[in-house]
């Protein structure tokens, strides 16, 4: 479902050039669980930000769903982002003025006019459930702590049932325990037929997936 | 150095009241290094936000280098904040217009005309260098991966030499190489007498202090 030839993403300084990603060969097939690990600053962020059509590549081809990525017009990148795909954020990207539901529903939200409020705010707080957080639904974000923020993150990358789920660090910022219950879930999703892309520091958080890559330097190799 | 009574946080949403900390007694002598684990909502970084004059509390005393903290006036707060306290955010609080070298410059910038600008460029060069980012001097924070944030709010906490370094999930975002290095640097900086309170999910890390404290539903407790 997921296959890029060559990916590269380059970064131009002044006179320098910074490649924080050499001509990536990956191949996921639909369902697979992927973990990719790797020191800070060897790429991770960058490949899962062009996997999830945040960012474009500067050389080299993606293609998702068997479609070259560079043919598509923005309209269909932006349906295939807001439909096919949920993005845990490394950062968490959460907006301050509104509530953990209200950050949750905002995928649907943007699809004009297909979830009355209501329906939104059912699947929001089935979601927020999902991750523990039940209790936080209308707190904003500058009112939660690190773990329930990363939480949020994650329950609204499921909000829409996304076919492709892309996880930067999911449980970076929360305790064992807490994240063996966020792994937990993903495995479940996996279960469900979704396919996992997850970038992780943590050897044991990456032993959940069925595969494992390894990136250094902007290289992507595979683990035997 | 440091040292809280019954230290309390209260949020008020509505009628509701949300006890982040209750009643916390803590006390550290000079030159410790202390360790606070939890699970995620449980009141860790409510607790270091108040040890470092980043928030007030609703009831209890906090005393500072033996002054009660709740009878010192503002300009007090502030220059012992700048002066004394190093701190690490757990999201760390990079400001995106200014390049990583002024970002971990700040604390000196702050202090009116003590630090000429070469000055101010040459410490913040030395800070970067200890975690291992004079290569990204000039990025700024968008320009950077998630753990090189980290590691320029690291290198931050630690430009005005503080006596107190208040660390929350130092390597939160770092692989484990690059956290090792980190916990080191951390070490050496203990070592010349530093008093270091560190926040962390990750055990192996925890077990670098030489004390640790547990924390559950805003309660404090010490491991004995
Ligand atoms: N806009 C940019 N301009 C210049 N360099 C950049 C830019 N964005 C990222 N980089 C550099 O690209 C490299 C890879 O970044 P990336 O975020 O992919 O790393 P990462 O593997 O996710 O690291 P971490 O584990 O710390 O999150 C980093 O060294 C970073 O400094
Ligand atoms: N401004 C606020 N208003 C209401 N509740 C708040 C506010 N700030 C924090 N809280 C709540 O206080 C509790 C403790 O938060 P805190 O940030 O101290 O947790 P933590 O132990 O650092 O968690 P984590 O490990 O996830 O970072 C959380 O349940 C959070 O939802
Ligand atoms: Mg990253
Ligand atoms: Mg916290």
């Amino acid at each position: 479902v997921i296959r890029t030839e060559k990916l590269t993403r380059a970064y131009s300084m002044g006179e320098n050039a910074i490649t924080a990603l050499r001509e990536a060969d990956l191949t996921v097939h639909a369902g697979e669980f992927v973990a990719l690990m790797g020191a800070s600053g060897s790429g991770k962020s960058t490949l899962l930000n062009l996997l999830g059509l945040l960012d474009h590549a500067t050389s080299g081809e993606y293609f998702l769903e068997g479609k070259p990525v560079s043919s598509l017009r923005r309209d269909e990148l932006a349906d295939l982002r807001g439909r096919r795909i949920g993005f845990i954020f490394q950062n968490f990207n959460l907006l301050a003025r509104l509530s953990a539901w209200e950050n949750v529903a905002l995928p649907l939200a943007y699809r004009q006019g297909e979830f009355k409020h209501q329906d939104q705010l059912d699947r929001a707080r089935e979601a927020l459930a999902r991750v523990r957080l039940e209790h936080r639904v209308e707190h904003n974000p500058m009112e939660l702590s690190g773990g329930e923020r990363q939480r949020v993150a994650i329950a609204r990358a499921l909000v829409t049932q996304p076919a492709v789920i892309l996880a930067d660090e999911p449980t970076g910022n929360l305790d064992s325990n807490t994240g063996v219950e966020i792994m937990r879930l993903l495995k479940e999703l996996n279960a469900e037929g979704r396919t996992i892309i997850m970038v992780t520091h943590d050897a044991s958080v990456a032993r959940n997936a069925s595969r494992l890559y390894h990136m250094r330097d902007g290289m992507l190799k595979e683990d035997e």
